[in-house]
């Protein structure tokens, strides 16, 4: 889960 | 996705629209650092490479264009179409003294060494000191047309929400991204002697002129 979240910043 | 975090993407956003009409307006880009300009397509050319593999939501991949087509708007006025305003001997940073460090960093200190996550890092802090050319550049000029410093708060602004994204997202996720928010921190640093001024400054009428 934490990988998916990784760079969903602009 | 949380406030603090669409308040920084609309304030990044603020920011180049500033830059863009007060040039577009001016017919000028004088006092403005072209070098920067560059460094932030760079930034955001190295770090949306992912814009047609990893999809997150319409929001992420709009934004994503539009930083984009902004960034190059922006270089190719002040090194096209308004090149004769362009103040090129005062834009004078040496920018291989910021991309060699940069570079060098992004390939010890990365999540994965992998050609998107090492672009991906090279872009977060190359993001960093990106502003660098434009602060040395007023520095050296000695002041800024006021419209300059509103593009510069909004652009600081933007780092500054989204280091209270990422202390959000730290409690509510319990998730971080050590090299964003290090990164992070240098960069909002930078801005701190420039708040300063602003406030002091530029928000009681004067104009920006440094010592």
């Amino acid at each position: 889960d934490q990988e998916s979240k990784r760079h969903d910043e602009l | 996705m949380n406030i603090f975090r669409i308040l920084g993407d609309v304030s990044h956003l603020l920011a180049m629209i500033i830059l863009l009409v007060k040039i577009w307006r001016s017919k000028s880009c004088a006092g403005i650092s072209g070098k920067s300009q560059v460094l932030f397509a760079i930034v955001f050319t190295s770090r949306y490479l992912d814009l047609f593999t990893n999809f997150f939501s319409i929001y992420n991949t709009v934004m994503k264009f539009v930083f984009l087509m902004c960034a190059y708007i922006t270089v190719y006025l002040i090194y096209g179409k308004f090149r004769k305003t362009f103040d090129n001997e005062n834009d004078s940073f040496r920018l291989e003294f910021l991309l060699i460090p940069v570079t060098g960093l992004s390939f010890l200190e990365n999540q994965s060494f992998t050609p998107l996550e090492i672009l991906w890092t090279f872009s977060i802090y190359l993001e960093s000191v990106a502003i660098l050319p434009q602060l040395f550049m007023i520095s050296k000029t000695g002041e800024a047309e006021t419209i300059t410093t509103h593009y510069l708060f909004f652009l600081g602004l933007y780092h500054a929400l989204y280091l209270a994204n990422w202390i959000w997202r730290y409690q509510t996720e319990n998730y971080y991204d050590q090299i964003a928010v290090v990164s992070g921190v240098v960069q909002t640093i930078f801005y701190c002697d420039f708040f300063y001024l602003y406030v002091t400054k530029v928000l009681k009428g004067k104009k920006l002129s440094l010592p």
